[in-house]
């Protein structure tokens, strides 16, 4: 029982976060060796509750890992729509870029997770922002056969 | 019960595979 908080986070451990920050209040956003704070990994890992309860506590949804990875583009990435729209009503910059090339919309398009990309469009995220390589959502759809996906970003667009 | 440790959480390579376009 000596895991990192980081680790209990992953776990959804909420007893046991909570005893550490309460023992630690500094707990709450500490980074780890790659700049991961428990919200990060809580938000990796699906954990909607231990999310809530981070957020609660003070948790910085801001905050910026080693290569400017995000709470949201981890959540976006894994396909877990309710956390990103806990994290979505905090003031969070929703077309953050990382350096791993993404935004939280090009790692929802990558990992075809529709309720993703329609949660962060609602809250604007920019449908025109492209990786690195130079892909936009909609290039990285068509490029990825993912058709449901393609419409959902034509239709967005069309609406706009 | 003992808890297995989880991997540090990475994000993918957006493009990995894709032509470049």
């Amino acid at each position: 029982d000596n895991l990192s908080i980081h680790q209990l986070a992953a776990h959804g451990d909420i007893a046991q976060v909570k005893m550490h920050i309460t023992c630690d209040n500094s707990l709450l956003n500490s980074q780890d060796e790659r700049g991961f704070t428990p919200l990060m990994w809580a938000a990796a890992f699906g954990e909607i509750e231990m999310a809530q309860f981070l957020l609660e506590k003070g948790a910085d949804p801001k905050t910026f890992a080693r290569e400017r990875e995000c709470a949201l583009s981890l959540a976006s990435a894994g396909g877990f729509t309710d956390i990103v729209n806990i994290i979505l009503k905090h003031e969070v910059d929703v077309n953050s870029y990382d350096w791993n090339g993404g935004t939280p919309l090009l790692y929802a398009v990558r990992g075809n997770h529709t309720k993703c990309v329609e949660a962060l469009l609602r809250h604007g995220a920019d449908i025109t922002f492209e990786a690195d390589s130079g892909y936009s959502p909609i290039a990285l759809a068509v490029a990825l056969g993912y058709r449901k996906m393609q419409k959902l970003l034509e239709d967005h667009i069309l609406n706009l | 019960s003992q808890l297995s440790l989880y991997t540090s959480p990475s994000l993918p390579n957006i493009t990995l595979g894709l032509p470049a376009s």
